[in-house]
């Protein structure tokens, strides 16, 4: 058993944030929503310029997708379903 | 106990154990195994000692999984391993060092968080201690260490995933760490770290902005480690100091070696760069591995020739 919590449909993204808005948006964001820092540890470290990549459970993906939207933050889905990569690490094989 | 150890597989923490006496049974002159201390959980912490045995040598200190979630660390370590017991006698380069050098190689550092990211959750990053006197577990072993501990780029809200501890090594697994290398100080030249991702070589430091006194020696070696890295699959990694290169951090083990005075204290932020990040497939084990041996080897041998 790899993972018994469940991380199906949860997403990966990744901001750039260009500007001191753009930062303060992503350490709001994070402060409102439980956003899984991958890269940088934690909201704490957040630049302008610095790729920013956060994992965001199923049930709140949508509403941090709608918030980022609003307010023109360009953003990738790196990961559209880390359950799938979860199971995809083993590359098909049995552990 | 027989079964045959697989190098390009992620391993449970039982595996990895039982590997660790194994391997040490199969290659009594050049492998040994040191308990260092116990988990939160009171799981034994194992080391292996890797080289050749003689008298007083220049040892490197490595440690994998320091954080649960980085699984390809773990898998790194026991790379590292696998090569030296094997090309031993063989291969010129490894068989200079092994003779020369020893090598502390410390599978999985925060064991606990390994097992709850194999069993419970996989993108656990802390130890599973409850120190803190509240619901949240767990904390931050790389944020833990006494340099500059709690200053900069920490948290002290236990529930956050950078939470610092309660105090500089208040965590059992820092403290085993640190004390068997302040035990070890008077051989032990160089440290390594090994995390994911991002594809860095960092050196210290990381909790100020301060160059370290041979930044310029510690730039050179990393420029050289990460060219011989590239030069396998032509992977391009950055490198420099933490704070600059990734952010400002206290606590960080590589800082802390250093300060002890280990001059040749580096960081590796192996695959990849956001693809995969946590979740590498096994496939990409193997080359993962071949080309950060590279590096590693090139510090080893900078380390052997040049600490004094």
């Amino acid at each position: 058993l790899v993972s018994a919590s469940s991380f199906d449909r949860a997403k990966v993204f990744r901001v750039k944030p260009q500007n001191e808005r753009q930062v303060k948006f992503i350490k709001d964001l994070a402060s409102i929503k439980q956003l899984d820092f991958w890269h940088p540890d934690s909201a704490l470290h957040v630049v302008t310029h610095m790729e920013v990549d956060f994992h965001v459970s199923a049930d709140q993906s949508r509403a941090v997708q709608t918030f980022m939207e609003q307010n023109r933050i360009q953003y990738e889905v790196l990961l559209h379903n880390l359950q799938e990569e979860i199971e995809k690490q083993f590359d098909g094989k049995k552990n | 106990f027989t079964a045959r150890h697989c190098y390009t597989k992620y391993n449970s923490w039982d595996t990895i154990a039982a590997w660790t006496a194994r391997i040490a049974k199969k290659y009594p002159k050049l492998v040994s195994r040191i308990e260092i201390g116990n988990t939160f959980e009171q799981r034994p912490m194992y080391l292996l000692q890797v080289g050749k045995v003689s008298g007083r040598k220049k040892t490197i200190f490595m440690d994998c999984g320091i954080h649960a979630r980085e699984w390809i660390s773990p898998a790194f370590c026991q790379w590292f391993v696998k090569q030296a017991t094997r090309t031993y006698g063989k291969d010129k380069t490894m068989t200079y060092l092994l003779d020369n050098l020893n090598f502390y190689v410390l599978p999985v550092f925060n064991i606990d968080g390994y097992v709850w990211s194999w069993t419970k959750d996989r993108l656990w990053r802390k130890n599973r201690s409850n120190n803190s006197n509240t619901d949240c577990i767990g904390t931050d072993l790389n944020r833990n260490f006494n340099a500059a501990w709690g200053t900069v780029g920490v948290s002290d809200d236990p529930c956050d995933e950078i939470y610092c501890g309660t105090a500089a090594e208040s965590e059992k697994e820092t403290k085993a760490v640190a004390t068997f290398i302040r035990e070890n100080l008077h051989s032990i030249k160089g440290y390594l770290t090994i995390h994911s991702y991002s594809q860095m070589l960092l050196f210290p430091y990381g909790y100020t902005s301060r160059k370290a006194p041979n930044h310029d020696e510690l730039n050179k070696v990393a420029e050289e480690a990460v060219e011989a890295l590239s030069s396998m699959y032509g992977t391009k990694y950055k490198y420099g100091v933490s704070a600059t290169i990734i952010y400002p951090t206290s606590g960080s083990s590589d800082d802390w070696a250093y300060d002890e005075g280990i001059k040749y204290s580096f960081g590796f932020e192996l695959r990849d760069r956001g693809k995969y990040g946590f979740l590498l497939p096994q496939s990409k084990i193997k080359p993962t591995c071949k080309e950060t041996m590279l590096a590693v080897m090139h510090i080893a041998k900078y380390v052997l020739n040049h600490a004094s």
